[in-house]
Formats: C-alpha cells, sequence, structure tokens
C-alpha cells in the first residue's frame, strides 16, 4: 500500500490522482494475467500539473521506445488491467497509429484526460499506449461498456483531441470478450 | 462538486513553472 499523493503547495490539483505504469512486452510469451501482472511496473502517481510534468519531462515518449511496450496513465487506485473492479464491466477504444504519431497522440489524449475534458463523469478509468513493430496503438478505457451515450462521447473527444485523418479506424472492444479471446486487440 | 477542468494550453503553460521539479 502506498501513501495518497496529494498536490503540493501552490501546485495546481488535477481533478483526481493518476499513477504511470510501464509494462515491457516480451513477444511469443503468452501473456496470462498472473504475469502480466508480474511484469507491470509502478512508475509514480500524480496529483498536480507540476507533478504530472515533473514525471513526464523524464519519461521517454512513446515515439522513442523500441521493441514491445506498453505506457499506461490510470487513475490511482484502477490497476490497468481487464480484472480490476473499475474495468470488468468496462471497455476500450482502440485507435491504431502509424509509426512516427504515436508521441503526440499520446501528450494530446493524456493532457484531454487529465484536463477533464472527456466530461463523462466517472467514466473514464485510463488510457494506454502499446508500440509494437508495426504501428502503435492507443486506447481509452471507460467503466461502463454497455453506456453507449459515454462511449459515443468518448470517442467523438478523442476523435476531436488526437486530431487524426477522418479515415482513421476506431474499434471498440469490451473487456469481457478480451478475457474470453485472450487478446488485446 | 465543481470540477477541476484544464484546456491543453493551460496545462503546456504550467510546464515551464518554477513548481515543476
Amino acid at each position: 500500500e502506498r501513501e495518497p499523493v496529494t498536490p503540493g503547495p501552490g501546485e495546481h490539483a488535477l481533478q483526481f490522482a493518476y499513477t504511470f505504469w510501464f509494462t515491457p512486452r516480451f513477444p511469443g510469451r503468452q501473456a496470462s494475467s498472473l504475469n502480466f501482472e508480474q511484469n507491470i511496473k509502478y512508475v509514480g502517481t500524480v496529483a498536480s500539473v507540476e507533478q504530472f510534468w515533473a514525471y513526464y519531462s523524464h519519461m521517454g515518449r512513446p515515439g522513442d521506445l523500441t521493441g514491445h511496450s506498453d505506457l499506461h496513465l490510470f487513475k490511482d487506485g484502477v490497476k490497468p488491467m481487464w480484472e480490476d473492479p473499475a474495468n470488468k464491466e468496462g471497455g476500450k477504444w482502440i485507435v491504431r497509429l502509424r509509426k512516427g504519431l504515436a508521441s503526440r497522440a499520446w501528450e494530446n489524449l493524456i493532457l484531454a484526460m487529465l484536463g477533464e475534458q472527456f466530461m463523462v463523469g466517472e467514466e473514464i478509468c485510463g488510457a494506454v499506449v502499446s508500440v509494437r513493430f508495426q504501428e502503435d496503438i492507443i486506447s481509452v478505457w471507460n467503466k461502463t461498456a454497455s453506456d453507449q451515450a459515454t462511449t459515443s462521447r468518448i470517442r467523438d473527444t478523442l476523435k476531436r483531441v488526437l486530431n487524426l485523418p477522418p479515415n482513421t479506424i476506431m474499434e471498440y472492444k469490451m473487456h469481457l470478450d478480451s478475457l474470453k479471446d485472450n487478446s488485446s486487440f | 462538486g465543481t470540477r477541476i477542468i484544464y484546456e491543453r494550453h493551460e496545462l503546456l503553460q504550467l510546464r515551464n513553472s518554477p513548481l515543476t521539479r
């Protein structure tokens, strides 16, 4: 158990504290939830804008990461796993990006999330950028996959903040389906 | 309660705040 993180004196508080996690991926190894949990590394928790920049400025950009890895930013207390109580009824929007676009897209996404630009109450759980060899994948996780008004609003905000070409394909996947077929994308 | 909302440019402005360690 960690001590709760709070904004420092004079800092600009965020609506929610968020935690960065990092997962190096090893191609070919079966990703069971057990080894996923063992493999995921806690990076740090931020409760203010200043704390966010302090971490973010020292972290590698998704576009600079090589091989397979995932960078997660989730509300503090929510693990970036399908099985977490906040996630198990939820799902995610998936956006596939060609190489070279991930760093900017990731920054735009997490600034929108930290700034509460999605306007969907408590529905946002977190965001992930997955670095792969051929492409990068960005996803936004929410609590209630069956809430269509919310998922539509998240999709529209995501389109706006990522500023992607109109033909970009966005796919919604329920975590229950990910659990069933044991695949993330 | 009131939500704490930041526009992108507001967050970017705070990037170089002296409080950012």
